[in-house]
């Protein structure tokens, strides 16, 4: 005999009740409520045979596997307990209740009568489990409860803990910071952060731990709940967790990822690091013969320019092309992109032609080096040089020819003019 | 050339001789004139010389193909002789008036340079920004030319022919500049319509004898300068009255060449 009752509420009692029950008879009420509520379960009656530790007739309620109670008697004694005004409440949303009795009664007993209801679980309230309480907000109601995240978090598939979307994060300067979120507050349960530093080629990537360092940890395994992994091209740093700080990781690439993970549960205060790039060093150079470089500096990296100049009346020459400077650039790898160009003397080269004319050299060897002077002068001497004047030309720093009177512009050869190929007539006397 | 000299060769290295023979006016188109050498490719001339015949006042040069120079020439019966030149540009300038001859000057471009020799030299120009009361009155010049020497011998248009009563060698004379008022009193006294500008000026003799005539039109009226010693192109032969060249108080009329250095050196420069 027995039921299983699913009613929110209702009534059980002994077989035959309120006559007396009747001997060698088990009765199992087995009631069920749904999830989110607990069963209250209080007797009106009670009138059962005695017997030590109710080994004869009794009432047992159990729920889970587990005997909340056992009454028999008509009252309390050192071994009969009898329920009174007791509320007995079930753990969960289940709970048995089973009559028996012996095969004698000495007696007439009545037996019993109950009644249960099914009360709400405030879980907000009664949820002291950390694997099951909400991470922020609990919000209980009638049958069940949800839980909710503050701002910026989202509610993970658990339905309870709080995680951050925080995969996005690329650092592309030379210098950063990257922490744990809510650094130093605890930071988010159930997270797989990704922080990326992406960096020319030729840079290397150099991390420095705050000494404020706090990643749960468990004494025996290695980083098995939350843990900071870092790959640095073919390198790999970590699992680091616990709370000594890992100092200073010279990763020795330009590409790291730093991947932070937490698991749902444990308050931990984090981690924070500060980056720094170092290029790659070039080695120091000489300055040229008769020329100078800036800046000059003890040493080179990655992306340092150097600006080579020559001295007032020297020219830069590089692949045989005069420059006014030039520039060199510490490359990846640590080499320079170019060599030290030269430094020649201004040379103003051949100077130009002009029609009917020609040029000499003031100097012994035809210089057209810097402070060399030429002149111009008409080869035909129908020809007359114009504009008249100083024809002499002196090789200046700027690398061209210059004339004091004319500047860089020529004088040209043209024909001599008002001049008669023959002369007047002479005089006759009349 | 009126009452002058024959030129002995190299006298006049810059004097040059213009044929003209403008094909569709047959048989009045063909003339000549002189002009004179600037510099190996130009030569500057009166731009009546070069102005097409037309009977309305429109000014069209005459195409570069229908122009002939010579230089270094002195009989003009000996041209064969001479340095003979096509023409590559005729730039008359843009202000002329063929009714009044105002700005009566013109150059021309020689399609081959010329080598110069002792018979053929340029003639210096005025300096940029001469004083435009220059030349003086009464300084002389210098007029050379194959035009007519002979006036009594009637003609038929304004410039020669060249089978008209030009003269074989090239002739010149010598001639003062006339003051300006004279000059312009002298035409206005007579003919009213005839305007002597500042862009003119006149030379000649009150009492005539002397003179330039037609077929010396673009000849160069050259000045010595006093302190260099060359001669400088003051003037062009442009124009006279009516009556026979060398008559009485008809002064020939010249192009006064400082007026225009601005748009001959403009030309030139532009071309060097």
């Amino acid at each position: 005999q027995g039921a299983n009752l699913t009613d929110m509420y209702g009534t059980l009692h002994s077989p035959n009740y309120p006559e007396s029950y009747e001997k060698e008879v088990e009765v199992t009420w087995n009631i069920s409520v749904p999830d989110g509520f607990q069963i209250k379960l209080y007797f009106i009656h009670f009138d059962l045979e005695p017997s030590y530790l109710c080994e004869y007739d009794y009432v047992k309620v159990e729920a889970e596997q587990e005997v909340l109670a056992t009454f028999c008697g008509r009252e309390e004694t050192d071994t009969e307990q009898v329920p009174g005004d007791q509320v007995i409440t079930s753990p969960r949303n289940v709970l048995s209740v089973t009559f028996r009795s012996d095969f004698s009664n000495e007696e007439r007993f009545s037996g019993f009568e109950a009644h249960y209801s099914a009360v709400d679980v405030d879980e907000c309230r009664d949820r002291n489990d950390e694997d099951l309480a909400c991470d922020h907000y609990c919000h209980n109601y009638i049958g069940g409860y949800y839980c909710s995240c503050r701002y910026g978090y989202v509610l993970h598939s658990d339905n309870r803990t709080c995680r951050v979307e925080c995969s996005d994060s690329v650092f592309t300067e030379r210098t950063g910071v990257l922490s744990s979120s809510d650094y130093p507050r605890s930071y988010p349960k159930s997270s797989d952060c990704l922080y990326r530093i992406e960096l020319e080629e030729g840079f290397q990537v150099n991390l420095e731990f705050d000494d404020t360092f706090d990643i749960e940890d468990h004494p025996e395994v290695t980083c098995p709940y939350d843990y900071i992994k870092i790959q640095a091209g073919q390198r790999e740093f970590g699992p680091l967790c616990g709370d000594r700080s890992p100092g200073r990781i010279q990763t020795g690439s330009n590409s790291v990822q730093i991947l932070f993970h937490s698991d749902n549960s444990g308050e931990n205060v984090g981690w924070r690091l500060s980056y720094t790039a170092v290029g790659s060093q070039c080695q120091v150079l000489q300055p040229p013969e008769n020329g100078q470089l800036e800046p000059v500096q003890p040493q080179y990296t990655f992306k340092d320019h150097v600006l080579v100049t020559c001295n007032h009346g020297y020219k830069v020459f590089k692949d045989d092309e005069e420059l006014e400077h030039y520039q060199i650039v510490c490359e990846k790898g640590g080499s320079w992109s170019s060599t030290v160009p030269t430094c020649k003397m201004v040379d103003c080269g051949a100077p130009e032609e002009i029609e009917n004319g020609t040029v000499t050299f003031e100097g012994p060897s035809n210089s057209t080096l810097l402070g060399s002077r030429i002149q111009y002068s008409c080869t035909n001497p129908l020809h007359h040089l114009y504009p008249s004047g100083n024809s002499t030309y002196t090789c200046t720093e700027a690398g061209v020819w210059t004339s004091e009177e004319l500047g860089t512009k020529l004088p040209s050869c043209q024909p001599v003019c008002g001049e008669p190929g023959q002369a007047f007539p002479a005089l006759q006397k009349r | 050339i009126v009452g002058g000299r024959s030129a002995v060769p190299g006298l006049f290295p810059w004097q040059a001789l213009l044929m003209v023979e403008d094909v569709s006016r047959v048989p009045e188109g063909r003339w000549f004139g002189s002009g004179a050498l600037l510099s190996e490719s130009w030569v500057l001339t009166a731009a009546h010389v070069l102005r097409s015949h037309r009977r309305d006042a429109s000014v069209v040069p005459v195409s570069p193909e229908h122009i002939r120079v010579y230089l270094g020439l002195h009989d003009i019966r000996t041209k064969h002789l001479a340095v003979n030149r096509t023409v590559e540009r005729v730039l008359l300038h843009p202000r002329f008036d063929p009714r009044n001859y105002n700005n009566d000057i013109a150059l021309v471009k020689l399609s081959q340079r010329v080598d110069l020799s002792g018979l053929a030299l340029p003639v210096c120009l005025p300096p940029p920004g001469q004083d435009s009361s220059l030349p003086l009155p009464n300084t002389l010049g210098l007029v050379a030319g194959w035009g007519i020497s002979n006036p009594n011998v009637s003609t038929d248009d304004t410039t020669a022919s060249d089978l008209g009563d030009r003269s074989d060698v090239l002739q010149y004379v010598k001639l003062p500049v006339v003051d300006q008022e004279e000059c312009r009193s002298s035409y206005a006294s007579r003919y009213r319509k005839y305007n002597i500008t500042e862009n003119m000026f006149c030379a000649g003799y009150y009492e005539g004898g002397r003179d330039t005539c037609l077929g010396d039109s673009g000849g160069a009226f050259v000045m010595e300068d006093p302190h260099t010693g060359r001669w400088v192109a003051q003037g062009l032969v442009s124009w006279g009255g009516p009556e026979k060249c060398g008559s009485q108080r008809v002064y020939g009329v010249y192009t006064r060449v400082s007026n225009y250095m601005p748009w001959l050196q403009n030309h030139l420069d532009s071309d060097s």
